[in-house]
């Protein structure tokens, strides 16, 4: 089962 | 003061029919070189960033760096009020409360203005950081718009995979499962028909449809759209500004850039 990821996964918040 | 005229409205309501739907809320920055936005989706699971360099418009003025906040969805509201071929001017003096948006008939006796309230959002801003992206496909925006409208009747998820021989679209579901193959051609003729794919490793991965179909509401934009990939980051589809001119001349003033967080197994 794939689960799916948030953008803020990826990129922090500045 | 902040004065931006573009002699094509229509690209702004194609920017704003582009994003509208994904994000009702968003704070426009507009700084001497150009406007840009930032936004997530309500899930946050993808982001949209556009920018529009000031020197594509044919009048530009930012003294000083501005942040207006809007809801988009009343913007393009006002935006339907401007013919496709009016001029259009977004105004904002120091410390206002709202943006003036005027628009020029091209008869050149007809001005509309409209006034627009902004809003203080509490916005949050994501360093997207530098990627050489392994996979990326540049092709048709019609094709991209297509394939994810049709596997969307099979299942929720696109499977992109990237081989030597090209690239795959494919989705499965309930009722069976369905697959579309790209490979690289180029046409000397029809530039905009062009599929190129650039591979530094084969790679394979799975995004949500929902999305990819919201962006693809960036396709009267530009005839060509830009797939970036690598493993285990967000993928890019990117569109360019383009501003098609009376005598035909075709300018790029932006782009609109949309990241989309991978659906990963567990």
């Amino acid at each position: 089962m794939s689960k799916q990821k948030t953008i803020t996964n990826f990129f922090k918040r500045k | 003061m902040f004065e931006a005229k573009l002699d094509r409205g229509i690209v702004l309501k194609k920017i704003l029919d582009a994003i509208n739907q994904l994000v009702n809320e968003a704070s426009w920055e507009c700084t001497s070189s150009g406007m840009s936005l930032q936004a997530m989706d309500t899930s946050h699971v993808s982001l949209v960033a556009v920018n529009l360099n000031g020197d594509g418009f044919s009048k530009f003025r930012c003294d000083r760096n501005m942040v207006l906040g809007m809801n988009l969805v009343n913007l393009s509201k006002i935006l339907k009020c401007a013919g496709n071929d009016d001029k259009v001017t977004i105004k904002a003096a120091d410390g206002d409360d709202k943006i003036k948006l005027i628009f020029e008939a091209p008869n050149e006796y007809e001005v509309s203005q409209y006034e627009i309230k902004l809003m203080n959002l509490d916005a949050e801003y994501l360093g997207i950081p530098e990627t050489s992206y392994n996979v990326t496909v540049k092709m048709p925006a019609a094709k991209f718009q297509r394939i994810c409208r049709d596997l969307n009747q099979i299942g929720d998820a696109v499977t992109i995979s990237c081989t030597k021989s090209g690239v795959d679209f494919s989705a499965t579901g309930d009722l069976g499962n369905g697959s579309v193959s790209l490979s690289q051609n180029s046409s000397f003729d029809k530039p905009e028909d062009n599929v190129t794919i650039s591979m530094q490793e084969p790679l394979s991965q799975t995004f949500a449809l929902k999305y990819l179909n919201q962006f693809t509401k960036a396709t009267p934009l530009c005839s060509q759209v830009t797939l970036s990939l690598s493993p285990d980051v967000p993928l890019v589809v990117e569109y360019k500004i383009i501003e098609e001119n009376e005598e035909d001349s075709k300018n790029e003033i932006g782009h609109i850039r949309y990241y989309l967080a991978p659906k990963i197994d567990d």
